[in-house]
Protein backbone atom coordinates (compact mmCIF):
# COMPACT_ATOMS: atom_id res chain seq x y z
CA UNK A 1 0.00 0.00 0.00
CA UNK A 2 1.21 3.73 -0.61
CA UNK A 3 1.92 5.98 2.19
CA UNK A 4 -0.88 7.97 2.30
CA UNK A 5 -3.26 5.17 1.91
CA UNK A 6 -2.46 3.82 5.37
CA UNK A 7 -3.26 6.96 6.50
CA UNK A 8 -6.90 6.54 7.90
CA UNK A 9 -6.35 8.83 11.17
CA UNK A 10 -7.34 12.38 11.76
CA UNK B 1 -11.57 1.20 14.53
CA UNK B 2 -10.99 1.20 18.08
CA UNK B 3 -12.53 2.35 21.40
CA UNK B 4 -9.39 4.44 22.10
CA UNK B 5 -9.76 6.24 18.56
CA UNK B 6 -12.99 6.77 18.19
CA UNK B 7 -12.97 8.40 22.37
CA UNK B 8 -9.99 10.15 21.02
CA UNK B 9 -12.04 11.50 18.35
CA UNK B 10 -14.94 12.71 20.01
CA UNK B 11 -12.87 13.95 23.07
CA UNK B 12 -11.44 16.00 19.73
CA UNK B 13 -14.88 17.14 18.83
CA UNK B 14 -15.77 18.03 22.01
CA UNK B 15 -13.26 20.40 22.81
CA UNK B 16 -14.29 22.45 19.59
CA UNK B 17 -17.99 22.04 20.09
CA UNK B 18 -16.79 23.54 24.42
CA UNK B 19 -14.54 26.11 22.44
CA UNK B 20 -17.53 27.01 19.56
CA UNK B 21 -20.06 27.09 21.98
CA UNK B 22 -18.24 29.41 24.56
CA UNK B 23 -17.28 32.31 21.14
CA UNK B 24 -21.10 31.83 19.84
CA UNK B 25 -23.34 31.87 22.78
CA UNK B 26 -21.12 33.81 25.44
CA UNK B 27 -20.19 36.33 22.07
CA UNK B 28 -16.47 35.93 23.81
CA UNK B 29 -12.86 34.39 22.83
CA UNK B 30 -11.18 35.60 25.89
CA UNK B 31 -8.27 33.36 27.08
CA UNK B 32 -8.15 31.97 23.61
CA UNK B 33 -5.45 32.10 21.65
CA UNK B 34 -5.72 33.55 17.66
CA UNK B 35 -2.46 32.13 17.06
CA UNK B 36 -2.92 28.83 18.39
CA UNK B 37 -6.04 28.46 16.17
CA UNK B 38 -4.54 29.51 13.13
CA UNK B 39 -2.02 26.60 13.88
CA UNK B 40 -4.59 24.32 13.67
CA UNK B 41 -6.56 25.69 10.55
CA UNK B 42 -2.73 25.86 8.89
CA UNK B 43 -2.34 22.00 10.36
CA UNK B 44 -6.06 20.97 9.07
CA UNK B 45 -5.47 22.43 5.23
CA UNK B 46 -2.33 20.81 5.25
CA UNK B 47 -3.32 17.28 6.13
CA UNK B 48 -6.79 17.08 4.89
CA UNK B 49 -5.34 17.93 0.80
CA UNK B 50 -6.35 13.77 0.58
CA UNK B 51 -9.93 15.00 0.87
CA UNK B 52 -10.99 14.46 -2.54
CA UNK B 53 -7.66 12.28 -3.92
CA UNK B 54 -8.05 9.10 -1.34
CA UNK B 55 -11.64 7.84 -0.03
CA UNK B 56 -11.02 6.17 3.36
CA UNK B 57 -15.23 6.49 4.98
CA UNK B 58 -17.62 8.51 5.66
CA UNK B 59 -17.07 9.20 9.00
CA UNK B 60 -13.06 10.03 8.16
CA UNK B 61 -14.45 12.57 5.59
CA UNK B 62 -17.18 13.98 7.36
CA UNK B 63 -14.71 14.51 10.35
CA UNK B 64 -11.83 15.86 8.04
CA UNK B 65 -14.72 18.17 6.75
CA UNK B 66 -16.05 19.15 10.51
CA UNK B 67 -12.13 20.04 11.60
CA UNK B 68 -11.80 22.18 8.76
CA UNK B 69 -14.49 24.43 8.54
CA UNK B 70 -14.71 24.49 13.06
CA UNK B 71 -11.14 25.57 12.70
CA UNK B 72 -11.48 28.04 10.07
CA UNK B 73 -14.37 29.61 11.49
CA UNK B 74 -13.18 29.64 15.02
CA UNK B 75 -10.19 32.23 13.26
CA UNK B 76 -13.10 34.26 11.44
CA UNK B 77 -15.05 34.65 14.75
CA UNK B 78 -11.84 35.69 16.30
CA UNK B 79 -10.93 38.28 13.20
CA UNK B 80 -13.84 38.79 12.03
CA UNK B 81 -17.24 39.15 14.13
CA UNK B 82 -17.31 42.61 15.64
CA UNK B 83 -18.60 41.28 19.24
CA UNK B 84 -16.27 38.12 19.83
CA UNK B 85 -13.44 39.97 18.43
CA UNK B 86 -13.19 42.88 20.76
CA UNK B 87 -13.01 40.14 23.53
CA UNK B 88 -9.71 38.85 22.37
CA UNK B 89 -6.43 39.23 24.72
CA UNK B 90 -4.33 40.11 21.92
CA UNK B 91 -1.57 41.96 24.09
CA UNK B 92 -1.27 38.53 26.01
CA UNK B 93 -1.24 36.48 23.16
CA UNK B 94 2.04 37.37 21.54
CA UNK B 95 3.85 33.79 20.81
CA UNK B 96 5.63 34.05 17.53
CA UNK B 97 3.72 31.76 15.88
CA UNK B 98 4.99 32.26 12.36
CA UNK B 99 8.92 31.29 13.61
CA UNK B 100 7.02 27.40 14.29
CA UNK B 101 6.07 27.39 10.94
CA UNK B 102 9.14 27.28 8.57
CA UNK B 103 10.89 25.12 10.83
CA UNK B 104 7.96 22.64 10.73
CA UNK B 105 8.05 22.64 6.77
CA UNK B 106 11.65 21.90 6.67
CA UNK B 107 11.16 19.00 8.74
CA UNK B 108 8.42 17.71 6.59
CA UNK B 109 10.54 17.88 4.02
CA UNK B 110 13.71 15.94 5.34
CA UNK B 111 11.39 13.58 7.23
CA UNK B 112 8.84 12.05 5.74
CA UNK B 113 7.34 9.22 4.68
CA UNK B 114 7.72 9.67 1.27
CA UNK B 115 9.03 12.73 -0.89
CA UNK B 116 5.89 13.89 -2.52
CA UNK B 117 4.29 16.62 -1.85
CA UNK B 118 0.96 15.17 -0.02
CA UNK B 119 3.30 13.56 1.95
CA UNK B 120 5.61 16.07 2.88
CA UNK B 121 2.82 18.07 3.24
CA UNK B 122 1.32 15.39 5.89
CA UNK B 123 4.65 15.01 8.03
CA UNK B 124 4.31 19.00 8.06
CA UNK B 125 0.95 19.19 9.64
CA UNK B 126 2.40 16.52 11.66
CA UNK B 127 4.97 18.55 13.40
CA UNK B 128 2.90 21.76 13.08
CA UNK B 129 0.08 20.06 15.31
CA UNK B 130 2.78 19.28 17.86
CA UNK B 131 3.30 22.29 19.03
CA UNK B 132 0.21 24.45 17.65
CA UNK B 133 -0.62 24.10 21.22
CA UNK B 134 1.92 26.20 22.82
CA UNK B 135 0.90 29.89 22.11
CA UNK B 136 -2.68 28.65 23.99
CA UNK B 137 -0.19 27.51 26.89
CA UNK B 138 1.57 30.57 26.98
CA UNK B 139 -1.78 32.39 27.26
CA UNK B 140 -3.33 30.47 29.73
CA UNK B 141 -0.50 31.10 32.03
CA UNK B 142 -1.15 34.96 31.45
CA UNK B 143 -4.50 35.14 32.02
CA UNK B 144 -5.66 35.95 35.55
CA UNK B 145 -8.98 34.42 35.07
CA UNK B 146 -9.21 31.62 32.96
CA UNK B 147 -13.04 30.43 32.62
CA UNK B 148 -13.99 27.22 33.13
CA UNK B 149 -15.34 26.88 29.30
CA UNK B 150 -11.84 27.60 28.07
CA UNK B 151 -10.07 25.13 30.73
CA UNK B 152 -12.46 22.57 29.36
CA UNK B 153 -11.56 22.99 25.93
CA UNK B 154 -7.20 22.86 26.40
CA UNK B 155 -8.44 19.75 29.06
CA UNK B 156 -10.47 17.90 25.61
CA UNK B 157 -7.90 18.74 23.52
CA UNK B 158 -5.16 17.09 25.34
CA UNK B 159 -7.58 14.46 26.10
CA UNK B 160 -7.94 13.58 22.71
CA UNK B 161 -3.61 12.97 22.71
CA UNK B 162 -3.52 10.95 25.44
CA UNK B 163 -6.16 8.59 24.05
CA UNK B 164 -4.69 8.44 20.43
CA UNK B 165 -1.34 6.72 22.02
CA UNK B 166 -3.37 4.51 23.57
CA UNK B 167 -4.82 3.75 20.32
CA UNK B 168 -1.61 3.55 18.42
CA UNK B 169 -0.63 1.26 21.25
CA UNK B 170 -3.45 -1.32 20.62
CA UNK B 171 -3.47 -0.96 16.91
CA UNK B 172 0.26 -1.81 17.08
CA UNK B 173 -0.53 -4.85 18.46
CA UNK B 174 -3.51 -5.84 16.87
CA UNK B 175 -2.24 -4.75 13.77
CA UNK B 176 0.41 -6.36 11.28
CA UNK B 177 3.16 -3.57 9.76
CA UNK B 178 1.23 -0.96 11.54
CA UNK B 179 4.34 1.36 12.46
CA UNK B 180 4.40 5.61 11.80
CA UNK B 181 7.27 6.49 13.55
CA UNK B 182 6.38 10.38 12.60
CA UNK B 183 3.07 10.77 14.03
CA UNK B 184 3.84 8.37 16.95
CA UNK B 185 7.19 10.30 17.98
CA UNK B 186 5.41 13.82 17.10
CA UNK B 187 2.56 12.79 19.01
CA UNK B 188 4.16 11.51 22.74
CA UNK B 189 6.06 15.43 22.28
CA UNK B 190 2.53 16.83 21.70
CA UNK B 191 0.77 14.95 24.73
CA UNK B 192 4.24 15.87 27.21
CA UNK B 193 3.55 19.60 26.44
CA UNK B 194 0.01 18.94 28.17
CA UNK B 195 1.76 17.34 31.14
CA UNK B 196 2.10 20.71 32.75
CA UNK B 197 -1.27 22.20 32.13
CA UNK B 198 -3.17 18.35 33.59
CA UNK B 199 -1.12 18.71 36.42
CA UNK B 200 -3.06 22.06 37.40
CA UNK B 201 -6.10 21.58 35.74
CA UNK B 202 -6.23 17.88 38.10
CA UNK B 203 -5.34 19.77 41.12
CA UNK B 204 -7.93 22.78 40.46
CA UNK B 205 -10.88 20.35 40.23
CA UNK B 206 -9.71 18.13 42.84
CA UNK B 207 -9.26 21.32 45.61
CA UNK B 208 -12.86 22.61 43.81
CA UNK B 209 -10.80 25.75 43.12
CA UNK B 210 -10.49 27.98 40.34
CA UNK B 211 -7.75 26.76 37.51
CA UNK B 212 -4.48 28.99 37.63
CA UNK B 213 -1.27 28.14 35.85
CA UNK B 214 2.07 29.45 37.55
CA UNK B 215 4.26 31.29 35.25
Amino acid sequence: KDASERKDEL
Amino acid sequence: MNLFRLAGDMTHLVSVVVLLLKIHTIKSCAGVSLKTQELYALVFAARYLDLFVHFVSLYNTVMKLVFLASSFTIVWYMRRHKIVRRTYDKEHDTFRHHFIVLPCLVLGLLLNEKFTFREVMWAFSIYLEAVAILPQLVLLQRTRNIDNLTAQYVFFLGAYRVLYIFNWIYRYFTEPHFVHWISWIAGIVQTLLYGDFFYYYILSWKNNVKLELPA
